[in-house]
Formats: C-alpha cells, sequence, structure tokens
C-alpha cells in the first residue's frame, strides 16, 4: 500500500527523497559518533562527543517533527488542499509539502523514553513515572480475569517459535512431514507469511494510553539526580563519619519549563519536540539535564 | 493480587532505574586514569571519591548502588507500585590487569537481584515470588559474557538469568524465557502489564545477530515473541510498557530489527503506553517513526 502511494503522488515521493538524503547524512554522522564512542568505551566510560549527539538528535529527529508540525492544518483544510492538489498535479508538480492534520501526526509516531543512569558518567540519575489511576480505583472486579490462564498461551507459543525455528531447516524430516502433510498450497502460503511483520492496526481500534488521555496515560514524571560533587565535599569536609551525606534530589520535573506538558501523550511530547528544535535557551536547559547536571560540555 | 489473595494499594506511580555497574575493584583514594582500580593519583583531580565522580569514566563505587538503593528503599519504595530495571548491574571492561569473567558478571548480577528482591519482596518466607512492588529487570549488553555478544537460548546464560531473576520472571513463561530472555509481568493483573524485552537480539553490535528476516536470528524469534505477546495482550483489553536495555534507534539496531520493532509499536499503538530503555546514560527522548518505518522495511524486503 505505500509502495503505490509513493508512486502516486509526486509531493510524496519528494517527501521520500528528502527523508533518504538525510538518512544518509545522518547515518554518516552517526557512523562517526559511533566510531568515537568506541574509542571511549576503549579508555574506559568516560563521555565522549555527546553535546555532538544531542546536536544530532536535535538536527534530525526534533527537526523532522517541528517541520511536519508547520504542516498541521485543520481537518477541512487538509482535505480540501488534497482536492485542489490532485488537479494541479495534473498540470504541474509543485514541491510545496502536503499539508496534514495533527491526528495524522501524532498517530505515526511513537516515543522511546531513554534514561539517565546511576552510573556517574554525568551524575547518578533515575526517574519516577505518574500515571492515571483515576479510573480504575473504585472498579469491584478488579483483577479478575476472564480469558484462559497464562500457562496455556505460553505453551502454546513456546510451541510455536520451537516450529518456527524447525521450518527453516530445510534437510529436516520434520518440516518435510509436516508440509507433506499441509498441501503445497498451504506449503506455499506459509513461505511467505514473514510473522515478524505485524498487520495494520484494524480500523475502530481506539488510539491507547500513549495517544489520548485515559486510564494508564502518563501524567508527570519526575527527575531525581545526586549531585556528587557536593555529597562528596559534604563528606570530607565533614568531621562526623557517619553523617547520612547521601540523598538523591528532585532535578526537574515535567510541568516546569522547558517541558511544561500537562501530560504525557505523543502529542506534548512532539510539541516539546517542535519546541526544543526551535527555541535555543530551552535546548539548553534541556541538554544540561540530559546531562544530569554535571556541567558535561565536549572537549 | 490474585496470586497472593493479598489486597494492595495502587499509587500511580513507578520507578525506572537503569545502569548501576557496580564495581567492586573501586578503591576511594585510587588513581581516576586508571578507572579508580588502582595507583597513586597525579593530582588532586585524579583522586577516586568516595561516592564516585561524575564525568571521571569510572564505574560506580559499589557503596553509590548501595546508597541509591537505600535512598529509593527510605523515600520511595512505598510510594510506588513498580520498578522498571533495564539493566547493566557490573562494571566495564575496561581495565586490561582486571579483566572481566562471565562468573563475575553472574555474581554481581546475583547481588544487586539479591538487593533488589530483599528492598521490594513482601518477605513471604512461603512465597520468595511475592512482592510489594512488582520488579522487572532486564538484560543489558554489559550483563552478558562475552561483552555484548548473547545467542539465541537455550543456552547456560538464559538458564543462569533464569535462575537469578527466578523470583521476578513468572515460572509459567520459563521455557519461554530460556528461548528469549525476555518475558512478561502483569504489573495491574488483567490490566497493566510490562514487558522485559532482550533487546541485545535486535542489538547491531552482537556479533550473533545479522538481520531480522531468517528464522533463525535471535531477532526474528524475539519479534515472534514480541507479536503474539501483544496480540494476546490486546485480545484481553491490556496496556503494556515495553521496557529493555538497548533503545530501538536506528544506530543501535540492524535496519531490518529496527524497521520491524518500530512498527510493532506503531501497530499495537492502541495498547502501548510507551517504551523505557536505558544503555545510553544520556537522559532524553527520541520521537520513532512508524509510518517510515514500514516504507522503509517494505523497500529493503
Amino acid at each position: 500500500e505505500p509502495y503505490s502511494r509513493v508512486r502516486e503522488g509526486g509531493e510524496i515521493a519528494e517527501e521520500e527523497e528528502d527523508d533518504d538524503d538525510d538518512d544518509e547524512t545522518n547515518l554518516n554522522r552517526i557512523l562517526g559518533h559511533a566510531m568515537t564512542a568506541k574509542e571511549a568505551y576503549l579508555m574506559g566510560a568516560k563521555p565522549s562527543n555527546k553535546e555532538a549527539y544531542m546536536d544530532t538528535v536535535r538536527d534530525t529527529h526534533y527537526r523532522k517533527v517541528w517541520n511536519k508540525l508547520q504542516r498541521v492544518e485543520s481537518e477541512d483544510t487538509v482535505e480540501s488542499e488534497n482536492k485542489n492538489k490532485k488537479k494541479k498535479n495534473k498540470k504541474k508538480k509543485k514541491k510545496k509539502k502536503k499539508p496534514i492534520t495533527r491526528q495524522e501526526l501524532i498517530e505515526r509516531y511513537s516515543i522511546v523514553n531513554i534514561g539517565g543512569s546511576v552510573i556517574p558518567t554525568f551524575n547518578p540519575a533515575f526517574r519516577i513515572w505518574e500515571y492515571n489511576i483515576s479510573d480504575i480505583a473504585d472498579e469491584s472486579d478488579f483483577g479478575i480475569s476472564k480469558d484462559k490462564p497464562w500457562d496455556e498461551f505460553f505453551e502454546s507459543l513456546d510451541k510455536i517459535m520451537e516450529e518456527s525455528l524447525l521450518e527453516d531447516e530445510p534437510d529436516s524430516k520434520n518440516i518435510d512431514s509436516r508440509i507433506s502433510s499441509e498441501g503445497s498450497d498451504k506449503k506455499k502460503k506459509r513461505k511467505s507469511d514473514d510473522k515478524t511483520v505485524p498487520v495494520e492496526m484494524p480500523e475502530g481500534y481506539g488510539l491507547g494510553p500513549a495517544y489520548v488521555p485515559q486510564l494508564f496515560t502518563p501524567t508527570r514524571f519526575v527527575q531525581f539526580y545526586a549531585d556528587l560533587e557536593k555529597i562528596n565535599k559534604e563528606y570530607y569536609s565533614s568531621l562526623d563519619e557517619s553523617k547520612d551525606v547521601f540523598k538523591y534530589e528532585v532535578e526537574y520535573t515535567s510541568d516546569e519549563k522547558p517541558y511544561s506538558m500537562d501530560t504525557l501523550t505523543v502529542g506534548s511530547y512532539l510539541d516539546l519536540a517542535g519546541r526544543l528544535y526551535e527555541d535555543n535557551p530551552a535546548w539548553e536547559q534541556y541538554v544540561e539535564w540530559s546531562f544530569a547536571s554535571s556541567g558535561y560540555k565536549d572537549d | 493480587d490474585v496470586r497472593s489473595g493479598k489486597d494492595k494499594k495502587l499509587h500511580g506511580r513507578f520507578l525506572h532505574i537503569t545502569d548501576m555497574h557496580p564495581d567492586s575493584y573501586y578503591v576511594e583514594g585510587t588513581s581516576i586514569d586508571a578507572v579508580c582500580h588502582s595507583g597513586k593519583p597525579d593530582k588532586k583531580n585524579d583522586v577516586a571519591p568516595k561516592f564516585g565522580k561524575a564525568m571521571s569514566g569510572c564505574d560506580s563505587p559499589v557503596l553509590l548502588v548501595e546508597e541509591t538503593l537505600r535512598w529509593v528503599k527510605e523515600n520511595l519504595r512505598d510510594k510506588i507500585d513498580f520498578v522498571i530495571w533495564t539493566g547493566d548491574n557490573v562494571r566495564h571492561d575496561n581495565d586490561r590487569r582486571n579483566p572481566r569473567t562471565e562468573a563475575q558478571i553472574f555474581d554481581m548480577n546475583d547481588i544487586v537481584a539479591t538487593k533488589m528482591t530483599e528492598i521490594f519482596s513482601a518477605g513471604n518466607e512461603e512465597d520468595p515470588r511475592d512482592f510489594d512492588v512488582s520488579v522487572i529487570p532486564s538484560l543489558g549488553n554489559n550483563d552478558v559474557f562475552p561483552h555484548n555478544m548473547f545467542a539465541l537460548g537455550p543456552t547456560l546464560q538464559t538458564r543462569e538469568y533464569y535462575r537469578l531473576w527466578k523470583n521476578f520472571v513468572p515460572q509459567q513463561q520459563q521455557r519461554i524465557f530460556d528461548r528469549s530472555a525476555s518475558y512478561l509481568t502483569e504489573v495491574i493483573p488483567g490490566r497493566l502489564a510490562v514487558l522485559s524485552i532482550n533487546t541485545l537480539y535486535l542489538f547491531q553490535a552482537n556479533p550473533l545477530v545479522d538481520n531480522c528476516n531468517s528464522k533463525k536470528e535471535p531477532g526474528y524469534q524475539l519479534l515472534l515473541w514480541l507479536g503474539y505477546v501483544l496480540e494476546e495482550l490486546r485480545h484481553r483489553g491490556m496496556k503494556v510498557w515495553l521496557s529493555g536495555h538497548v533503545p530501538p534507534i536506528a544506530k543501535n539496531f540492524d535496519q531490518s530489527c529496527y524497521d520491524k520493532f518500530t512498527l510493532w509499536t506503531h501497530e499495537y499503538r492502541d495498547i502501548i503506553v510507551g517504551g523505557l530503555y536505558g544503555h545510553m546514560n544520556v537522559d532524553h527522548f527520541i520521537p520513532a517513526d512508524g509510518k517510515k518505518a514500514r516504507k522503509s522495511l517494505l523497500r529493503n524486503l
């Protein structure tokens, strides 16, 4: 389906080409980063080129989101623009990118959250996530499952995985006998059936907690960090060795600037990515926290 | 809790903690240049301090990990519902005079797993799987030997991790865990699950991973597991958090593994709440484009 869509619309094809060019550039930069990271690894766990890495994140991932945010129009506008463009496309291919709805933009993304570490690559850190449980609190049948026990499911999954491994063995007698008992049509179908590619989400399935505020939607996070310089200083300057100097502090929360997120849906993250791309002070603050307020800078 | 029959209060909060890297060779007062293991410091800035030093290149002193977990126990334990713990519980292999051994990796993982059990378990001697706060560990690239390399199970390593994590991994998933070192935990029974995904099977730095297209590839088998589990969760009307050590971003995964994994997260956007990962030590987020992953996959297939 995407193949035919790509072939149909010149403008979408152009977007594809843009993306491919970007990918090539990204790949080169990423490889450069990976090589540096490997060198750093060989020497130890000392951070290296992390600012450059974050700049790449901004210039690629966040920039692409920002670009798409600029194309977001209301649904009515998008519909009428699409109609107009179909007519115009017949006459002349235009370079202007196709408008999209906010819903289309949000649905195509998911968010990969990468946590700060306890190891003091920067300062030690971890995160507390808060999520919506308001609709579950008063349920009386909470936790009662009407489904078959998990053991049955995992037993059958174990068999599926076992069989899948055998399917790849052309000389295996097991495979020969299984295939021959299934008939040639099934054999053909099975061979071309890659179960590691998902089918599209059926129409009519509502968007989940990552997209629309509902039960289990993450609502806020609190990022904790331990200021090692301060802790060590306090320990060494204290005359009392038994004094408890070690503690974590709140570094930042998702509802304060530049995050300013009132909920942690994909849409909120995309808005944040757009802000971080265009707003330098916000970006600087974000990067400082990305490095757990350690003051890290590339050499 | 249907299994234990006990009432549990939900707090609407959970902890994500990652990359502890405790180093039993860390010695306070040694040289940072010698990864805080030995030597006389050259200058004031070269001294390994008691609680560890940011940006020094040294791993965590064991004390730092102990103090971290103590702080979590005293300040957070009774306010959270579950803990997502995304691996790397051993020092780096960065000291030629003290190369890591497989036994050391298992031993340190055993120590940290025992510590996590002590903190979050319900203290029920008759049922060691009874936890006040569910803990969901996943496997890091430093938790395996040799570094980064992890074969499709069953192997001695998958069995060893089942032994170390036997209180965390649901018993009925032992055989599946032996294959994939991945499992599912129902953190809110019948409602919310967390998947512990062995991302090393998708990781391009794992020399045993070529792609995710051949059925014998560990990544193919992992994605097979992921697909069936997600479908079952959808069928049950449950929601799910994904978790693992290596984040699913293009630079970390083989291209086919990245495309397929991203596509699964896209097509199950009705049930997936989000994904939590570690490995990179930098606190940030990356938007993953599902539509683009499908295009890339089709193009490459």
